[in-house]
């Protein structure tokens, strides 16, 4: 599960800022609702990994308390170490207190050197938290810090747009979505997930027919599911296989894709045009268009999971209740 | 009690690494068993393991 996490970050693409002690030191952290840890390099990470200009210097921060706690995370040919600590945390001028958080001090590859984040805030349940301690949210909700137990996301399309993304802590802003907000319980309260009624491709309606669980994860960019489902979506939107496990469609042909893909949550049907499920991306003076469905095989005691990346929620404005265990989806 | 987070939209991990031609080393390095996968389909059973690593 750990390796699948951090293989994830590579497609997360929306960052936002953080503090950690006195004085504050900043980071970017990527909002991930598909874990629960906070976690930043660390000022002694001394391999090539960590060579970041942004590292915890728990030695400067006169509220740092060391926990003296190590966690271990394997994935792929590595294997990423840390220690724990807890410190004062500050998230857009709102202070919480004795915050747990991993600093990492041993990160195999160079992989992280690519982002343009430091580390991660995890706003999943804290089932998923591989620490002890409350994750962030908790910790919010348990020192009284918001109104509402809601946190929500509205994430832009546009790069450069105003503004590129936003999340928002305590409750919602209604200028960015339009009303009604459709409501789906929580089914595992760990990722924030939920039952997809079914997935409709092209008027068929061959995935999922009596249903199946997905988590709604802002730190991903696509939309995964089961390998067989999503190389049959493949198939169906003319997508053909790269050698990297994506699948590129003819970016000549995308005002000719007439197909439309329906999920269908609680009920409501939610659509994504070929424009909003493709991906364009430049590589140097060529235009690259990528299917915005991949194949990621997550199985939980509920069965297959799919997962509603930035694909699904740059069009639809989501809602996190923790207060009823539920998640709202409204047009963004 | 409302707190506003501003996010920024940047290119993700995979699209640099792509524009740089390192997609394909940090597969490797971080998926292993994506690439077994391939290397099963090209070699039938019964030919030596070709595991990374």
């Amino acid at each position: 599960r750990s390796s699948e996490k951090i293989y994830n970050f590579m497609d997360a693409q929306y960052y936002g800022d953080i503090a950690l002690g006195t004085p504050e030191q900043n980071f970017s952290v990527v909002f991930d609702t598909g874990s629960s840890d906070l976690w930043v390099p660390s000022a002694y990470c001394v391999t090539e990994a960590c060579a970041l200009p942004k590292r915890f210097k728990a030695f400067k921060s006169t509220s740092f308390l060391h926990d003296g706690r190590q966690f271990g995370i394997n994935y792929g040919s590595g294997h990423l170490l840390g220690v724990m600590g807890r410190d004062y945390l500050m998230v857009a001028g709102m202070m919480v207190k004795r915050q747990e958080f991993r600093e990492s001090v041993y990160e195999p590859g160079t992989a992280f050197l690519k982002a343009r984040f430091d580390g991660v805030l995890g706003l999943g349940y804290p089932a998923l938290a591989e620490i002890l301690g409350n994750p962030v949210f908790d910790n919010m909700l348990a020192q009284n810090l918001l109104d509402k137990p809601i946190f929500s996301f509205y994430l832009s399309r546009k790069l450069n747009g105003s503004p590129e993304g936003e999340l928002l802590l305590g409750g919602t802003d209604e200028r960015l979505y339009d009303l009604p907000i459709n409501w789906l319980p929580v089914t595992a309260k760990a990722y924030w997930q939920i039952k997809i009624d079914s997935v409709v491709v092209q008027g068929v309606n061959p995935f999922c027919p009596h249903g199946c669980q997905a988590i709604v994860d802002t730190g991903t960019s696509l939309i995964t599911g089961p390998t067989d489902d999503i190389l049959d979506i493949q198939q169906l939107i003319g997508a053909t296989p790269t050698n990297f496990g994506e699948f590129i469609v003819d970016c000549a042909r995308l005002s000719n894709f007439p197909q439309h893909q329906h999920f269908v949550l609680g009920g409501k049907e939610y659509t994504l045009t070929s424009d909003q499920y493709i991906r364009k991306e430049m590589l140097g003076d060529r235009k690259l268009c990528f299917s915005g469905f991949q194949a990621v095989d997550m199985i939980s005691s509920e069965g297959p999971l799919w997962i509603l990346g930035d694909v699904f929620l740059t069009q639809y404005y989501s809602i996190f209740d923790r207060g009823q265990d539920r998640v709202g989806f409204a047009i963004a | 009690a409302l707190i506003r987070v501003p996010l920024r939209k940047v290119p993700t991990i995979r699209s640099q690494l792509r524009s740089e031609g390192l997609l394909q080393d940090f597969l490797v390095e971080n998926r292993p068993d994506m690439f077994s996968r391939r290397y099963a389909q090209c070699f039938p059973a019964g030919t030596p393991s070709l595991r990374l690593g």
